[in-house]
């Protein structure tokens, strides 16, 4: 049991500085075990520092360096063992352009393994997608198109009453 | 396993006109105005898969789910239901079929009703079923809205929790 | 101090109507008192409905729209009776582009009787600014720079050793 | 009243190097990339009013308002320092001078300080001359990160407070 929990912490422990400095450039990241020699006894510290910082603790950090630490952890998780699929609601609300796109990017590449449905406001998660869903306000109830669908579809979906 | 497709009638905001929606493999992006109903579309997946929070589908109690609506524009529903068509040619969730539908819905007093490829079954067998497959409404695979900060807001022993679960 | 009280909340309210209105065309909203007949035995409820809808409770309504609701009262207040400034970071981060350009459309208008100093990521926004001041983080601390500054006075504020 | 310029020097992310930003009268927006410092610049105009939570300013403790640095990049600071400039032309900030400099100081064992146009005072007195201008650190005027969603989550006697304080 606590070879198994060692394997799947190491394993996942360099998946997840690996993509930290890849979300954060020249960054870098780590776990650490609160009781290395009896795992079950204490918990796992999140460590994380963007390039040329030096993060004391986690809550000390910007909206965006948080969400991007917890991007990272999410997906290192995905990479070692995949969930079938991710819905994830703006978390890219707090990213700017530069970290929206990264991240965006980088679940193109994990959506190999795994459905990802993200909803976003942002044109930079748009742009990666392989498939937009629009929803819209009709009529007094929500109604939604897939954006290549031709006006007919848009029509039969959302026309008339609901 | 992935979501093919979604049909949705009487659920929060979308009305007594079944709505269905298709979904590709990889990387789907929501997108659409403020209030269009997009957080609700992914209510809608949750509640599917055996939410039993209402909290954490923004409601407040069940009745909240269900699509009701200003006098003129449209009746009120008396249930809502949800179908979640999930591509099973991988086997990973344990029924022999290419796809597995799970149905559920709720009537205004609260009954509620589950159905796995068209025979009704409890809660329990449809959310054994889905965690054998990895699927479960409250996994780190689901981030609602407003919620990417709460994530490393986790304790360290539940950190450890959660590579517990995943080993 | 009963006739203060309600000379207030009529003329807040009265601002919250118009203002709530403008930010959701279509829709409107209003405040309940508690106990009308002692109004210090109760407390003020807020209700708005976007255009076609009829919210039951605040909680039901979405993301941008709770932002829109929030952000009615703060100007309906700040028109009553302006404070100084106003500090307000990024409150525009659940806002689609069409909500962020009238939001910021408003605060541009009301910013003849308050400053306003407000973070935000999204363009709309820095489109309607009368200035834009540009934060980095350079050499191991933050510099602060106007944007329309030359290149020296950047030099300035934030090169060599912080 | 508005705020015409701020100087800081060794507050949270900002160095040893004093900066100072000039700020127009009107719509002033700041920008610039994730963990830049920008709610780090309002957090120190709020400090300099006298906010008393570190939390708020979301620091642990009064030290970590204090600039530290990975050895190498700069020294850390031994203490923090923010100078409010405020325009005062209008005299509702009841001082008879056209500009009102607040400066607020505090060093590594918390000991803080407090100036009013270079004349050592203490909170109190900034504190009550601030108010009867209408500013206060914890205002309906002041909206952190984040926190623009919790102000409809006000109960009823909140706001009915918030109107009484008004009035
Ligand atoms: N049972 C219901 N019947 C009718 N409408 C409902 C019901 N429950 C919620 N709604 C409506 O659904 C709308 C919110 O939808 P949702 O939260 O999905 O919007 P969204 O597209 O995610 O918007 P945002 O971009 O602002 O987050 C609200 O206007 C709310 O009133
Ligand atoms: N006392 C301190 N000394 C040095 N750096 C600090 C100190 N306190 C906070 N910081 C740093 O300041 C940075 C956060 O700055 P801030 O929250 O202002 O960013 P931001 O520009 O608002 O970013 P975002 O767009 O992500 O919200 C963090 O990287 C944090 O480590
Ligand atoms: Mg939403
Ligand atoms: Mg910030």
């Amino acid at each position: 049991k606590r070879n198994t929990f060692l394997s799947t912490f190491y394993a996942i422990e360099k998946n997840f500085k690996q993509i930290f400095s890849s979300l954060s450039p020249g960054g870098n990241a780590r776990f650490v075990l609160e009781n290395p020699l009896d795992p079950f006894s204490g918990g796992v510290i999140i460590e994380a520092s963007p390039a040329g910082k030096e993060i004391k603790r986690l809550e000390l950090m910007s909206g965006g360096e948080k969400s991007i630490t917890s991007l990272a952890l999410i997906f290192a998780i995905q990479q070692y063992h995949p969930a079938p699929f991710y819905i994830m609601d703006e978390i890219d609300a707090f990213l700017d352009e530069q970290n929206s796109s990264r991240v965006a990017d980088l679940i193109k590449e994990l959506s190999r393994t795994s459905q990802f449905i993200v909803v976003s406001l942002k044109k930079a998660t748009m742009k990666k997608a392989d498939q937009i869903i629009g929803v819209t306000y009709m009529n007094g109830s929500s109604c939604v198109f897939s954006i290549d669908a031709n006006l007919k579809q848009l029509e039969e979906q959302c026309g008339g009453e609901g | 396993v992935y979501i093919k497709k979604i049909a949705i009638r009487g659920f929060k905001s979308f009305g007594n006109r079944k709505v269905t929606v298709n979904f590709s493999k990889g990387f789907v992006v929501v997108v659409g105005p403020n209030g269009s109903g997009k957080s609700n579309l992914l209510d809608a997946i949750r509640f599917g898969i055996g939410m039993l929070s209402a909290k954490s589908m923004r409601a407040g109690s069940f009745s909240d789910l269900i699509f009701y609506s200003k006098s003129g524009s449209g009746r009120a529903a008396k249930y809502a239901a949800v179908s979640l068509y999930l591509d099973n040619t991988d086997r990973r969730i344990p029924v022999n079929s290419d796809t597995v539908i799970i149905t559920r819905q709720i009537d205004l007093d609260g009954k509620g009703v589950y159905r796995l490829n068209g025979r009704t079954v409890s809660r329990s067998q449809i959310v054994d079923l889905l965690e054998a497959a990895g699927i479960s409404p409250d996994g780190y695979n689901m981030i609602p809205q407003g919620e990417i900060l709460e994530v490393i807001r986790k304790g360290p022993v539940e950190i450890r929790r959660l590579f517990e679960n995943i080993a």
